[in-house]
This record gives structure tokens, sequence and C-alpha cells, in this order.
């Protein structure tokens, strides 16, 4: 069975975007992949090189009930990825869903139809707790909890844990936590090391052993519209990332 | 006339509380400052040592109608600085106003009659275009963006300033730019460069002269509960802030 997996966090600017991207480029290499971005910003779509022209059907749509997901998907230039693209309009997603009976299940009924044309599924959020990412949250089997290496990332942690607990006792009981991912950490600073402390203390069972180390080749890669294994597939930060997808796989979330 | 400054930009962790935070203080030394938190993470509440109590009132009871501004001031710890603080309460306010006739113009009326108090008023924005940043905007004489020295907050200029574009056209036809202020920038690394030569080149009359520094003592200093002003302020970070102040001062933005 297909699992969905869906990368979270209201803190904004902790790497969601970033981890969902490398994530789906490692594990598209070993089978297929669709990465579906949840985010109005479109950070996924535009990191791999992908726009969606005004008029054409997006995420926004599939939402809205105006396109099935099958037909917005589209192929990124890297082996095994396809995704669902985003655009600005999905800003108008809170307002359109928020008085309809079905308005938090909307993706998770969206994406029955297309499970079965791939291995694992991957969906990145936007920086906020609304009705964006209640839905990716209610379609995913687990979610997996980027944190900056910084202090009011940690504080933050807080905040998307009530979510998914709140999910749990809702919408979607099966919902796991995959894990919490340390990222942007800077090995020259004692505040990266504390927070990981901090994160290990508090999620025991469910910090990656993985920490994804501060590297400019992250932030460039978009720039070139590749992901980091397109990029620079022998980089510290990408090998950082196949090993969070090995630890994945080892969790049995992989096909 | 006392002037209203929001601190605003959809993409996350580009410095919007720091920046908010950082300039109060600098600003309050030399007058009366008041900081307004419209971030349901409340980190510019908790970044100097502040915290809303289950059942205190704060932003959120003010923008639904059930307190008035002046009751949920607090004065922080540092010099001329009052925080109107926010809580966990506050995500709820997008589902709360989006029916209601005014619900954009809550924040612009709730201030109203506490201008007088203070010589400038800073209000830090969620990373989203809902209803809390419009509420900000639409109370602001002027909006400040700050963006990360990276490819992806450069990308995301563009909605923001179409936001500002929007209500200069509807609800708030006097929103003047205050300036984009490059954050977060490395100078061992030619990304930060570009992307400064980038935000000139598409802003020249609108980019700050100064850029803040990337410098652990920003991230150290909100795990202290203090401004960098209060934490470090001898420190390159401090006297970048220092430099952005003294430009809005002589922009006219100051009493
Ligand atoms: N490990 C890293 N090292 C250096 N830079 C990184 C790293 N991970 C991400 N970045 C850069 O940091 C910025 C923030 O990362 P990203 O956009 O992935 O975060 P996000 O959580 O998706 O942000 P948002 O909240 O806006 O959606 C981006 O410019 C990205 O290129
Ligand atoms: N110039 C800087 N150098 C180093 N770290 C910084 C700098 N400015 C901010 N930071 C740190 O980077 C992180 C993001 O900054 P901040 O939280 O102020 O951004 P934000 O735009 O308010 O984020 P959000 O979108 O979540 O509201 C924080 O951990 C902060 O301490
Ligand atoms: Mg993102
Ligand atoms: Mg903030």
């Amino acid at each position: 069975m297909t699992r969905t997996v869906a990368v979270a966090n209201q803190k904004g600017g902790v790497g969601k975007t970033t981890t969902a991207v490398s994530l789906a480029a490692h594990l598209g290499a070993a089978g297929r992949v669709l990465l579906v971005d949840m985010d109005p910003q479109a950070n996924a779509t535009s990191s791999l090189g992908l726009h969606v022209a005004d008029g054409t059907p997006s995420v926004y749509e599939v939402l809205i009930g105006r396109a099935a997901m099958e037909s917005v998907l589209i192929r990124s230039g890297e082996p095994g990825l396809t995704v669902a693209p985003a655009s600005q309009a999905l800003a108008g997603a809170q307002v359109d869903l928020v008085d309809t009976a079905d308005g938090d299940l909307r993706l998770r009924n969206a994406l029955q139809p297309v499970l079965g044309l791939f291995d694992l599924v991957i969906i990145d959020c936007p920086p906020a707790v609304g009705v964006l990412t209640v839905n990716a949250l209610a379609a995913a089997d687990a979610v997996l909890v980027p944190v900056q290496c910084e202090y009011l990332a940690l504080e933050g942690l807080g905040q998307i844990m009530q979510l998914v607990e709140a999910m749990r006792c809702g919408l979607n009981p099966r919902l796991d936590l995959l894990g919490v991912l340390p990222t942007m950490f800077d090995s020259r600073t004692n505040l990266s090391t504390q927070v990981v402390d901090e994160i290990r203390h508090y999620f025991p069972n469910e910090t990656f052993e993985s920490v994804v180390p501060r590297s400019v080749r992250l932030s460039e890669a978009p720039s070139f519209g590749k992901s980091i294994v397109a990029y620079d597939a022998h980089s510290r930060a990408a090998e950082a990332y196949a090993q969070v997808a090995q630890e994945i796989i080892a969790r049995g979330y992989w096909r």
C-alpha cells in the first residue's frame, strides 16, 4: 500500500520545502514518487524548475473540485519524480473551503485514485496551521517535522505537535509521527548542539539519527531548478538527505 | 502623528520577528514604542521573555472585540518598549473574522485610541497572506519587507508586493513601502551578494542601505528573552539594526 508523508511545521523557514524536495528526489531515483505542493508560495514547484502558467489547473483546482489530481500531474526533470504543482491561487483555498462539509478531506479524497501509480507520496506544507496543512495531515499516514537548529524553531515544536494530536483525535486517527528532523545544523555554534540535544530529549524515539548540516549548496540548488541530488549529489547535504531517506525506508514507509 | 509600520513577508523564516523586535528595542530607547504581535506563534512576545497565561486577553481578544487594545498592553523589560502580546488563540482569527463586515479593519480600529501614547507602532506579521497580515497592512502607514539573502526568499518578493499593491487599491490607499531589508547576509557566500544585487536592481529606491549580517547572537538573544540591544548591544547585528533604525528616522517615520 502506497504511503503518504506530510512535511509540516508552522514555523517559517525551517527547511520544509528543502526536505520534501530532497527526499522526493532521493527516493524517486529508487522508484516512483509523487511530490504534492500545498504551499501558495509554490516553492517545491519552482525548486524543480517547474511553473504553472495562468489558467492551467493545479492543486488549487483539485481542492475545489474543478480538476482531477491525475490531470494536473507533471513530470519533474528528475528520475522517478512527479509533481502536483502549486500556484498562488492556493492562497484562496482557506476562504473557499472553510464552510464546506468535507473541506478538510479534499486532498485525501483527491489522492485516492492516483496512489497506485506511486511508491510514495510526499506533501510540502505552508508555514501555517490553516486548511492547507489540515488537508495534508488528513491525507497523510505520517508526518515528518523539520526543525531548524534555532531557539525559536524549538519553541514552535509544541504547536505542530498539538495539531498532530488534534488530527489523531479527529480526522485522522492513524496519523503517525514519522520523526523530527534537525536541519541547518551549524557545527560552529553551541546553539545548534543545544537545540539538537533538546529535541532528542523531548522526542527520544522520534528524532532522526541523521542531522542535516547548514550548507549553501542546498540554497543554491533551487536557483538552478534542481534538487540537491541533481545539483550536487556528492555534497554533505545530499549525503545527509540520503541517510534520512534510508531511515524512512527502514521505518517501513517505502512501497 | 504617530506612525505605524508593519513588518511583513509571507515567506517563512526571513527575519520578520527578529527585525520587528530589534527595531522596536532600538527605537524604544529613544522614545515610546508599541510592538504588536500578530503571529499565532507569538515569537515577538516570547523573544522579549513575555508570555500570555491561559485566559488572559491578548491581541486575539482585541480583534474579536472582547477586549480593548489598552487593556492587553504589557511592559517589556526594555526601556520605552510596550508589547501587545499574541497567543496561540490567534490561529482561530482567520475563521472568526472571515464573514464579518469589518474583519480586515479590526486592528486599525483597535489601535486608534492608543496611538497617542506612542511615538511609533511596529507590527510583526505571520508567514502568510491571510486575515492577520491583511489587518496589519490595513492598519499600517508603511510596510517594511525583510528578505533573507537566499534564492527562494527573493522569488517570494513578488507575492508580498502584489498584496501591498492590492491593499493600496482597496483598504489602504496611503500604504507606503518603507523599504526592503536584506537579512542574514553571509559574506562568505556568492549567493548572498547575488541576492542583494538583485534586490537593489528590482527596488533601487526602496532598498535599505544597511544589510543585516547573519549572526548567531541574533538567534541566541530570544532564548534569553531579550532583544539584541539588551543581549549584546555592541555586536555587529545590533549595530546593523541601529543603522536601520536611523534610516527609518531619516525617512520621517519617527514621531
Ligand atoms: N540545510 C540547509 N542549509 C542551508 N540552507 C538551507 C538548508 N535548508 C534550507 N535552506 C535554505 O533556507 C531557506 C529556508 O528553507 P525552506 O524554504 O526549505 O524552508 P521552509 O520551511 O519550506 O520555508 P517556508 O516556511 O517559507 O515554507 C531556503 O532559502 C533554503 O534554500
Ligand atoms: N541576521 C540573522 N542572523 C542569524 N540568525 C538570524 C538572523 N535573523 C534571524 N535569525 C534567526 O533565524 C530564524 C528566523 O528568524 P525569524 O524567526 O525572525 O524569522 P520570521 O520571518 O519571523 O519567521 P516566521 O516566518 O516563522 O515568522 C530565527 O531562529 C532567528 O533567531
Ligand atoms: Mg516551504
Ligand atoms: Mg516571525
